[in-house]
């Protein structure tokens, strides 16, 4: 792809902020 | 789907069936969503974000699906 490797970081930092608040949102329905 | 709407499901599932490293652009959703209008889409794509089912890639118009990969 042509991206650059602060832009892959950023989109990685992105996913694993996106998958906390997935995780936040199932405990919270527990 | 999962406490979704039709609209949030719908949009998620678009999501999802995109494989790019940067993902599927808000212009996309708009042009396969014939149905919904930009206000709309919007709106369901911001939930989706907060819930933690996507995330904005290359810039605050690209997501992908924290379920792809």
């Amino acid at each position: 792809t042509g991206l650059t490797e602060e832009q892959k970081r950023k989109i990685e930092e992105n996913k694993q902020k996106a998958l906390a608040r997935r995780a936040e949102r199932l405990a919270a329905q527990q | 789907v999962g406490g979704l709407t039709p609209h949030q499901s719908q949009i998620l599932n678009l999501i999802k069936s995109c494989t790019t490293t940067e993902g599927i652009s808000l212009q996309d959703l708009k042009s396969q969503l014939h149905s919904m209008n930009l206000p709309t889409l919007k709106k369901a794509v911001e939930f989706l974000s907060s819930e933690g089912h996507i995330y904005s890639t290359i810039d605050d118009e690209h997501f992908k699906s924290t379920d792809a990969d």
